[in-house]
């Protein structure tokens, strides 16, 4: 499974150390995937909503290899595997 | 809806919560579901006040749905597909069209919607059953609809950026029909990002989800969120069964019965058992013909769509259903437009139906169709299906918090659908029945855009806790809420059963700020970082909990569990006065069985409106002995006002040993 791109949700630290550096939420989230993907991958392609106003953080298609990085990172608070829910 | 308005007493013209709320004019519901039919008459913006100047939403263009597809009525609608498009989704084998668009392809949305803020539409039916005037909760509220659910579910992360763009649209009531089991907040997409929207000053109201009668099987239960069970109403929609030896069996359907010959005439019956093909359910492709043709077919409850069974039966050449509950569903019926002549019976019923086919040659049967019968049941009664308590995860919060109508409400359905929602039926509708607490959240949520509307400075918590402080505990009739054959307990209507007219003008308030929500957390034993992922807050829980003492959340129920040999319980509440000034209010309490209940002050004397008052409660276990197996008590604490008896402000009481 190591290699197998699923959808988590990444929280970050609303007032993270990085976020002061760029102008919008978004690049800030970017920047966190540019960090964790290989240099030849497109972050923007695996970015699927940047969160600001109901979290802070990003959804994101990333590999569990990706998301050890990325937990290791001092603004991510949690990771969360996308959940399917019903209706009711 | 064509009828729970008038079940829940809102009325055009006598002074309640529709004429003090203006019809909830001015306030905005976010329906998070699966989209929208804008042409449905139910989003007509005939007499619609301007779109709010604080509006930042849109109309956003898709597959069939254009930026003119709103209106008055219908404010924003938006659709978030990301989490969905990418999870690998085997293709649909849905015959009907799933657009990628905030267009609802299923019906759903559509159906909540209307019925949290719908329209008048007159002369409104299924089929010509359950004839009325539609309308939703809300009928001048605006509606913003956020398209988060496709055919095979909900993903979190589209309900959550749903969520992050309703906050900045400037939404006041977010009504969220979906869901799944229990879960740590920390690990609660829905609880996260409704936290956020609780601090922003909106009201989040959840379906409690449809595991019942099992226990702890309530969802939703984050205590800033509004968590609603379904009920029954007093309508009826009588399809009795004549068996061949004279007797009947009480069954219910919509199917419109006289308009086909065939429909009353008295055919064989048979019940298909046996084999691995899920006859007796009556799968699909599982009926052989030659037993089933031009037969009144016996299907039990359960597995697949109820109406789906009678599709399985109309292919294999059967005339009409008889749909019989298994012990799960006992006498409950959930009515649908079958498209073949069908009636449910309940779980006595379907026992004896079956014994009269066990015992006789030629069984034989009739479904006679009675129409559409209201006020001859008891009702509001639980909804088999409605989840219940005790609360999984904090024991100290009382979940579901009240009861709504979610059993065959009638409300707006889309044109791309028959009216049983199967590819199969052709027939078009503007209105069919759905059931599921998935009905009984926008009830709710209109109910609190009423309130909003009434009163605009209220908080969330002020808005739910008018609503729970004045449910009632009894039914129609005055007698106990049933739930089967037994009173029903508090784990199953928390509260009680909303009333709008009395949640408008609740008298007192237990208000909650959202930093008292982070006490909260801190008295469970969460984490530093747990609690940071729910509420964005960084907290020293040492820190508030010695500052805050022997706190308790200020919740509008009472629920207490004596763990650890711990016998006594002492809590804390405040009260606000809403009503009117020098108002003075006195206790009364029905203490739990094997528990006393003292309460200080007993009398509260409020000078002033939004003054705040302390009481303090000690709950005392008497039981003895503690066996291994948990047992439950309730009971009841309520407050009245000397001079003003509308004034009753009523918490339930829940004690686990």
């Amino acid at each position: 499974y190591g290699n197998t791109l699923r959808t988590y949700i990444v929280q970050l630290h609303p007032h993270g150390v990085t976020s002061s550096s760029f102008p919008t939420k978004f690049l800030w989230h970017l920047s966190f995937l540019d960090q964790t993907l290989s240099s030849e991958e497109d972050s923007s392609s695996r970015l699927l909503y940047s969160y600001g106003s109901a979290m802070d953080g990003f959804a994101a298609l990333l590999t569990e290899t990706e998301i050890e990085l990325l937990r290791g990172l001092p603004d991510v608070v949690a990771v969360r595997p996308d959940q399917l829910l019903q209706l009711q | 809806t064509t009828y729970s308005y008038k079940f829940l007493g809102l009325s055009s013209t006598t002074d309640g919560a529709w004429i003090k709320s203006g019809f909830g004019r001015g306030t905005i519901i976010g329906v998070l579901d699966t989209g929208v039919w804008p042409e449905s008459p139910s989003f007509a913006d005939q007499g619609m006040p301007p779109v709010p100047k604080r509006w930042r939403g849109m109309c956003q263009e898709g597959q069939n749905f254009k930026a003119t597809s709103c209106n008055r009525k219908l404010i924003g609608a938006r659709f978030f597909i990301k989490g969905h498009h990418v999870s690998s989704v085997p293709p649909s084998e849905n015959m009907v069209d799933e657009y990628i668009s905030p267009r609802d392809s299923s019906g759903h949305g559509t159906h909540t919607s209307s019925t949290a803020g719908g329209v008048s539409v007159p002369m409104a039916s299924v089929l010509g059953n359950g004839a009325g005037v539609a309308r939703g909760m809300a009928p001048g509220a605006h509606i913003a609809v956020y398209k988060v659910c496709w055919f095979n579910g909900c993903y979190s992360s589209d309900i959550l950026a749903a969520i992050d763009v309703a906050i900045v649209d400037g939404v006041d009531v977010l009504s969220l029909s979906l869901g799944g089991f229990p879960l740590p907040l920390y690990d609660d997409s829905i609880a996260i990002g409704s936290f956020r929207a609780v601090e922003h000053g909106i009201s989040v109201i959840c379906a409690a989800g449809n595991n019942g009668p099992i226990q702890s099987s309530v969802a939703n239960i984050a205590p800033w969120i509004a968590t609603i069970g379904a009920s029954t109403l007093d309508r009826k929609f009588p399809a009795i069964v004549r068996m061949g030896n004279g007797e009947y069996v009480y069954g219910e359907s919509l199917f419109p019965g006289k308009s086909l010959p065939i429909a009353e005439k008295e055919l064989e019956l048979v019940y298909v058992t046996g084999g691995n093909s899920g006859s007796e359910f009556c799968f699909r492709g599982s009926l052989p013909k030659e037993k089933v043709k031009g037969k009144m077919v016996v299907c039990d409850r359960g597995v697949n769509g109820r109406a789906e069974k009678g599709v399985a039966v109309k292919e294999a050449g059967g005339a009409a259903m008889i749909l019989a509950n298994t012990e799960i569903n006992l006498e409950e019926d959930s009515v649908d437009a079958h498209v073949l002549p069908a009636t449910e019976i309940g779980y006595a019923e379907a026992v004896r139906l079956k014994t009269y086919m066990d015992t006789t040659s030629h069984p034989r049967a009739r479904i006679v169709f009675g129409g559409t019968v209201i006020g001859t049941s008891r009702a509001p009664e639980v909804a088999q299906f409605s989840a219940r308590g005790p609360n999984l995860y904090d024991s100290t919060i009382l979940k579901p918090d009240v009861l709504a109508p979610g059993v065959n409400i009638i409300a707006a359905w889309p044109q791309n659908l028959g009216p049983t929602s199967l590819p199969e039926d052709t027939r078009r509708v503007n209105f069919t029945v759905m059931s599921g607490t998935s009905m009984a959240c926008p009830h709710v949520s209109g109910i609190a855009a009423l309130i909003h509307s009434a009163h605009p400075g209220w908080t969330p918590a002020a808005i739910k806790s008018a609503i729970m402080t004045s449910a009632d505990a009894s039914d129609h009739r005055g007698k106990p809420i049933m739930d089967g054959s037994k009173p029903a307990a508090v784990f199953a209507i928390g509260a009680g059963h909303v009333n709008p007219n009395r949640a408008i003008d609740p008298g007192l308030i237990y208000d909650i700020k959202p930093d008292e929500y982070v006490i909260h957390l801190c008295t469970l034993g969460y984490t530093r970082s747990e609690i940071f992922t729910i509420t964005h807050r960084n907290v020293s829980c040492s820190e508030k909990l010695k500052m805050n003492r022997g706190f308790s959340l200020n919740y509008p129920s009472i629920s207490v569990a004596f763990k650890h040999g711990v016998k006594s319980k002492m809590i804390t509440r405040r009260l606000t006065n809403v009503g009117n000034p020098n108002s003075v209010y006195s206790v009364q309490v029905k203490p739990p069985e094997g528990v006393k209940v003292r309460v200080k002050p007993r009398r509260l004397i409020f000078k002033h409106i939004n003054q705040s008052l302390s009481y303090r409660i000690w709950v005392i276990s008497r039981k003895k002995t503690q066996t291994k197996k948990i047992s439950y008590a309730e009971g009841q604490l309520t407050w009245t006002n000397a001079h003003n008896s509308f004034h009753r402000v009523r918490s339930p009481i829940s004690v686990t040993w």
